[in-house]
């Protein structure tokens, strides 16, 4: 069976744990891998801020550490003329497609995550999270609606001396289209493109992280009066959506692909199907 | 303008902080759900009486219908699956030209792809993942994503695809290689 997908710019494939690796010789050898992790929601009866459960409002992880998912699923690799896929499975309720296609400079994660499992009553929140061999130095960047990118620092804020009290969420920035990360050292750059807004962080060199999805079993006591747990068809909501995820050099014209990306991702065309049943080529033409 | 008025209003509600961070109670996230949902209706309504005004042919062009599948992002459309011709008409919204690649669910095994030049262009079809194949309220009976390339959609303009399912003898006969587009 095909171990190996990427065309001639990427070598992807799945580990024995269910992360993607991903080599690419050919862009100076940045090595990344991609995993879904989640964390569990905080519970508490909202009493003290120390109390405060995750919900609506604010997300916090009653943990310090995203926790892995077990691997029980599979993968398979197609490939043909116009595009090469990964099918990964995770388990139940999670999975994805990792696509490369051909003339394409980029990788397409289309993830699918839900009915998220709390039969065990904890509330979770998904990422998926993207570690690379940059060095970014606790530097990130996140964009501002669309517009100009924001230089982040970890556990850190441009204007105030911070005592972080959530290691995790204090960390945790609003991503509209983009979130990016360099190597200082070897002028590399990366960068997530995403379909939505989604919050997103990078708690370690290296890493960046993008939370897809959530559900929680208790309000968060600032107004809403109800937990964070929305479901569809008498289940728990299902989602999908898709990254984009691009690199190079850190240069302009690396910055004007990310930027084509970016629009791409977010003005696709509308399409439209008519039937035409008992119209012969020709006819239509 | 009554059509794109629901959009309007609907872009007014929800400016709200509610609506932009998702802190309203279920009933009304619900809410915001159909009020959109009847907003892109009734644009796609809009947009089909353009496209069929933009149509060169005026006397049967009153006859062709331009549907909208809002759930193409788990494969499924009833149009292109209960077909076995239609036709795929992009509408590029940016102000630059894009290509782009398409992909629409089928049920069939093999299709051939058209411009409006006549060329036949390179097609190939992917398994729809069983993951997918299982989300809940999902309605299709599509087993594959059919692929192309739509090649340089003008800018706020659009570019039309005719699609047909081959027939068995037919793909027999067309084994030869497509040429490769230049």
């Amino acid at each position: 069976s095909v171990l190996f997908m990427g065309g001639d710019t990427y070598d992807i494939s799945v580990d024995p744990s269910g992360r993607v690796v991903m080599q690419s010789m050919a862009k100076e050898g940045i090595r990344m891998t991609q995993a879904f992790q989640f964390y569990k929601g905080a519970e508490g009866n909202n009493m003290v801020f120390s109390n405060r459960s995750s919900g609506a409002y604010i997300f916090r992880p009653n943990v310090t550490r995203s926790i892995d998912f077990t691997y029980t699923g599979k993968f398979k690799i197609f490939k043909g003329p116009l595009v090469e896929e990964l099918h990964l499975t995770i388990n139940e309720w999670v999975s994805e497609v990792v696509r490369v296609y051909a003339g394409e400079d980029r990788i397409e994660f289309s993830w699918l995550i839900g009915p998220i499992d709390v039969n065990d009553k904890i509330g979770k929140e998904i990422i998926t999270k993207y570690t690379t061999n940059l060095e970014s130095s606790g530097e990130f960047y996140t964009d501002s609606n669309g517009r100009e990118m924001l230089k982040r620092q970890r556990n850190k804020r441009p204007t105030w001396n911070l005592h972080l009290q959530e290691p995790v969420a204090g960390n945790y920035y609003p991503v509209t289209t983009k979130i990016s990360m360099k190597d200082g050292v070897r002028q590399l750059r990366l960068a997530v493109l995403t379909d939505r807004a989604q919050g997103g962080a990078s708690l370690e060199d290296g890493e960046i992280e993008l939370m897809v999805h959530r559900r929680l079993l208790k309000d968060d006591a600032f107004g809403v009066e109800e937990a964070l747990n929305e479901t569809a068809y008498g289940t728990g909501l299902v989602a999908r959506g898709e990254h984009t995820v691009i690199f190079g050099s850190d240069s302009n014209e690396f910055r004007l692909h990310e930027k084509k990306e970016a629009t791409r991702l977010a003005l696709r065309p509308w399409i439209f199907i008519s039937p035409v049943e008992n119209i012969s080529y020709d006819d239509w033409k | 303008n009554k059509k794109i008025n629901k959009f309007r209003e609907a872009m007014g509600i929800m400016q709200h902080h509610d609506a932009v961070t998702g802190t309203e109670k279920q009933h009304v996230a619900n809410d915001y759900s159909r009020i959109l949902s009847n907003s892109m209706r009734d644009g796609n309504e809009l947009c089909s009486d353009n496209l069929r005004n933009m149509m060169k042919k005026k006397e049967n062009s009153d006859s062709v219908e331009f549907h909208s599948c809002l759930q193409l992002n788990i494969s499924s459309c009833e149009h292109t699956e209960n077909n076995k011709n239609f036709v795929v008409t992009l509408y590029n919204p940016a102000s630059q030209s894009l290509s782009t690649y398409v992909r629409v669910p089928v049920k069939g095994a093999s299709y051939s792809v058209k411009d409006y030049l006549g060329k036949e262009l390179v097609t190939q079809l992917v398994p729809i993942p069983a993951s997918v194949s299982k989300i809940p309220g999902r309605q299709s009976l599509a087993v594959h994503d059919l692929i192309f390339l739509a090649r340089e959609i003008p800018a706020l303009g659009y570019q039309s695809y005719y699609v047909s399912e081959k027939t068995q003898e037919e793909e027999i006969q067309s084994d030869e290689p497509i040429e490769e587009n230049q």
